[in-house]
Formats: C-alpha cells, sequence, structure tokens
C-alpha cells in the first residue's frame, strides 16, 4: 500500500467520522442529504459483497465493516433519531438520474459478466454520482455548517488521491484500473466548483456561502 | 495483473 491510497482511506474515514460528530453534537441533521446518504450506504453494500469470500488483508475488512456500518449508523441518525431536523423538502434531487444510468454503465462496461463484477461496477460509477444530492442541496440553500463543508471536502480529497495512487501502482506493479479511474475523474470533477469555493471562502475564514 | 480484474481496493 502506497502513501496516496493510505490517506485517501484516512481521508475517507475523517470525512464520515465529522459527519457523526456533526449530527451527534448538534443533534441535527440539517443541511445534510440523505439521499446521499443512502447511495454511499448501496455503494458499500454492493461493492464489499466479496468480504464474505474475498480476503484481502485485516486492514481491508476491517475498513469494509467500518464503511458499511458507519454509514448505516448515519442514515439511522438522519431517518430515526433526529428525524425532524432533516427536511425532505430541500433534498430534492432524483436518485434515479443517478441510479439507473449506473446501472447501465456496469452491464455494459464491467470485468466480466457475473453478479459480483456487475455490482462491483455499479457501486463505482454510483459512487462518482452518489455526492450530487448533497451538492445540489448545497446550492439550493446556499450556505452551509463548516462541518458540513469539511466533510464533502474531506470526501474529495479522497476520490482525489486515489488519482495518484492508480498512477504510481500503473509506474511499479504494471497494475490498471480503467473503470474505477475512468469513473474518479468524473467524480473528482463534480467536486471542482466545490473545492474553488472552499479554497477561495473557508481557507481564507470565511463562511461558505455561495455566489 | 492488467486484464483480470483484482479488486484489493476500498
Amino acid at each position: 500500500m502506497n502513501i496516496f491510497r493510505f490517506l485517501a482511506d484516512l481521508s475517507h474515514m475523517a470525512s464520515i467520522v465529522i459527519l457523526i460528530l456533526q449530527i451527534r453534537k448538534t443533534k441535527s441533521a440539517a443541511g445534510v442529504s440523505y439521499k446521499t446518504q443512502f447511495l454511499y450506504a448501496l455503494v458499500f453494500v454492493t461493492r464489499y459483497i466479496d468480504i464474505f469470500f474475498h480476503y484481502v488483508s485485516l486492514y481491508n475488512t476491517f475498513m469494509k465493516i467500518f464503511f458499511v456500518t458507519s454509514t448505516i449508523y448515519i442514515l439511522y441518525l438522519m431517518r430515526v433519531q433526529y428525524k425532524p431536523s432533516h427536511d425532505p423538502n430541500i433534498d430534492t434531487f432524483r436518485i434515479e438520474y443517478i441510479i439507473a444510468p449506473s446501472a447501465v454503465l456496469a452491464l455494459i462496461i464491467n470485468h466480466g459478466y457475473t453478479l459480483y463484477e456487475i455490482l462491483w461496477s455499479f457501486s463505482v460509477w454510483l459512487e462518482s454520482g452518489a455526492i450530487l444530492p448533497q451538492l445540489f442541496m448545497l446550492q439550493r440553500t446556499g450556505e452551509a455548517e463548516t462541518l458540513t463543508v469539511h466533510y464533502i471536502f474531506a470526501l474529495g480529497i479522497y476520490r482525489l488521491l486515489y488519482i495518484p495512487n492508480w498512477i504510481y501502482r500503473y509506474v511499479t506493479e504494471g497494475r490498471v484500473e480503467p473503470i474505477a479511474f475512468l469513473a474518479s475523474l468524473i467524480q473528482t470533477a463534480l467536486y471542482s466548483d466545490f473545492f474553488y469555493i472552499y479554497y477561495t471562502k473557508v481557507m481564507q475564514g470565511k463562511k461558505f456561502e455561495l455566489p | 495483473s492488467g486484464d483480470k480484474a483484482d479488486h484489493d481496493e476500498l
């Protein structure tokens, strides 16, 4: 494991921890998109189904369990514990527009026509668009809690760092993963606007407000 | 590696 991948996984973990702490501390899930969290839960469940038959390492297994359980815990916090704080009226992105194209892409572009490979490909495409409801919600409200902004930033950094990881692995191991590489490029592009505003506002101590 | 899928990442 190289440094890019390790830091990527850490920032991915950090993003989830930030989100859980925010919801618990403020006893509110205001500003957090339930739809995005639901899509991530779907991403993890469809991708990590291999936990039962494909052992990689203790690290890998531990992280898979962490991502699945922590995301389902967020769904629980939003749906049960702090339900009144979440306003579905501003979380209006149609998730069919992400799920359907991901399913089509998974059927066309995959590593083989087995249930496992199709689900894996589906999860990769789905992940590339899963942040859209959250970004859409941010655009509707125009501003966000600092922690929500840090959450999205940490998530963007995670995806960005996987790109140098794949370049590094291509150079040192000759390993190629075109599906994940392409999906990650798309995903990082979706964050570019957000990164720009984060840099120009949040980095200078200002409130996150859209122009 | 290369052609064969090797999903060892998260």
